[in-house]
């Protein structure tokens, strides 16, 4: 499903040059559940940016679904992702002036799906996360970790067939994470969904199948999560 | 140091009300290690932004350093806040068009600091949490982990005697978090610095010699930390 081949992301800012990602190769096939971990500043967001199509490399090449991402028109990029993709951001996000319901609505409105299913849908991934009884506040009138969930609730509301997810439960306490944890593991066991997270946390990790570990822009480990 | 008495917040709009904090009382002595937990929306960070002095009370009282802080003019306030806080949020915000250095100047500036002098410490204060090198980088050119670390930075400038941090790692792989942590530890037991901060996390909480456990804008808890 995903093959990643010698992908490089470099910045450049006047004379500094940072090299996010210094060449990562793997590949993730569908169905699996899949967790990169690393330290602080170490590439992860960047490598998910290209997974998710929302960046482009400086090398080497990306293939989603058997298409050579960076040989799409920036069109059928998009139609490609909002199809595929649901994405839970690091920083979530969310459209500051739109509310919860209207912000979970927002991938369906790209896919053309008319209101009164979208809104019901939107209200549903809503439900899901816990977030039901506050359909119409906006993102600056809720807390950190139910932000957190308006994300996750975006990501889901279209069934995508893969998420990603960069540190989806950062901002939740221990309880409300480990119902966030076993909604992406039904997700992963019983409908399919390729799950791949962001996480800094070993116990969240426990989830995946497969860890990636990354160092400096650089792949440094692919097996099994940590033990107990 | 602190002393809370029965504090209420209330948010309206329009029809519907939220009772963040429901009547909360206790007293934080100098030199404490605090940690304050409860799940996702149980109103820790509006408990923090009543200490922090950011926001108001709709009702009861809160003392700080022996002033009642709803008595004092809002430049009374700043001054006192500027004086005596350094507060680590827990979306960062970070001034998204200054540099890393020029966000961490930032209460010096306030206080009337000289910029050769002001410039010399936002340097040290910015090596110390490992961002030593990143002095020119805007927030939108780091990691969540490097701008939760110039965060923590810019809190720590000001040599305040009480530091209010709210999930100062959330961001932060394991290595890192602990390198923090330590330093609070640090600033705690060898300056005598009051820290009091929001987790999710029992392994941070285990650094307090304190938690307070919110529930539904309510204390449900005032003990030793979580047993390993
Ligand atoms: N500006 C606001 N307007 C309306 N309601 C608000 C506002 N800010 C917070 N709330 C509500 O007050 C309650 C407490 O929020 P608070 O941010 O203190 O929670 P928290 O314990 O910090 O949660 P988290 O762990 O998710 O960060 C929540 O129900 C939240 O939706
Ligand atoms: N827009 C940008 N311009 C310049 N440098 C950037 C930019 N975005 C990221 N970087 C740099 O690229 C490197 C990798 O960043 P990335 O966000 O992928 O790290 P990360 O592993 O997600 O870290 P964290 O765990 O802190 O979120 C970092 O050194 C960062 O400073
Ligand atoms: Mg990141
Ligand atoms: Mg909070």
């Amino acid at each position: 499903l995903i093959v990643v081949r010698e992908l490089v992301r470099t910045y450049r800012m006047g004379e500094v040059t940072v090299q996010a990602l210094r060449g990562v190769s793997f590949a993730i096939d569908q169905g699996e559940f899949v967790a990169i971990m690393g330290p602080s500043g170490s590439g992860k967001s960047t490598l998910m940016n290209m997974i998710g199509c929302l960046d482009a490399p400086s090398g080497g090449s990306y293939q989603l679904a058997g298409v050579e991402v960076s040989a799409l028109s920036d069109e059928a990029l998009s139609e490609l992702r909002a199809r595929t993709l649901g994405f839970v951001f690091q920083r979530y996000q969310l459209l500051p002036r739109q509310t919860a319901l209207q912000n979970v609505e927002m991938p369906l409105i790209y896919r053309g799906v008319p209101s009164a299913q979208r809104r019901w849908r939107a209200r549903i991934a809503l439900t899901i996360v816990g977030m039901g009884e506050r359909l119409d506040h906006r993102p600056n009138q809720l807390s950190g970790g139910q932000q957190q969930r308006i994300a996750i609730a975006r990501a889901l509301v279209g069934s995508p067939s893969v998420i990603l997810a960069d540190e989806p439960t950062g901002a939740l306490d221990t309880a409300t994470g480990a119902e966030i944890m076993a909604l992406f593991q039904r997700l992963n066991r019983i409908q399919g969904v390729t799950v791949i997270l962001v996480t800094h946390d070993p116990e969240v990790a426990r989830y995946a199948g497969r860890v990636l570990r990354v160092r400096d822009g650089v792949l440094i480990g692919d097996g099994p999560p940590p033990a107990r």
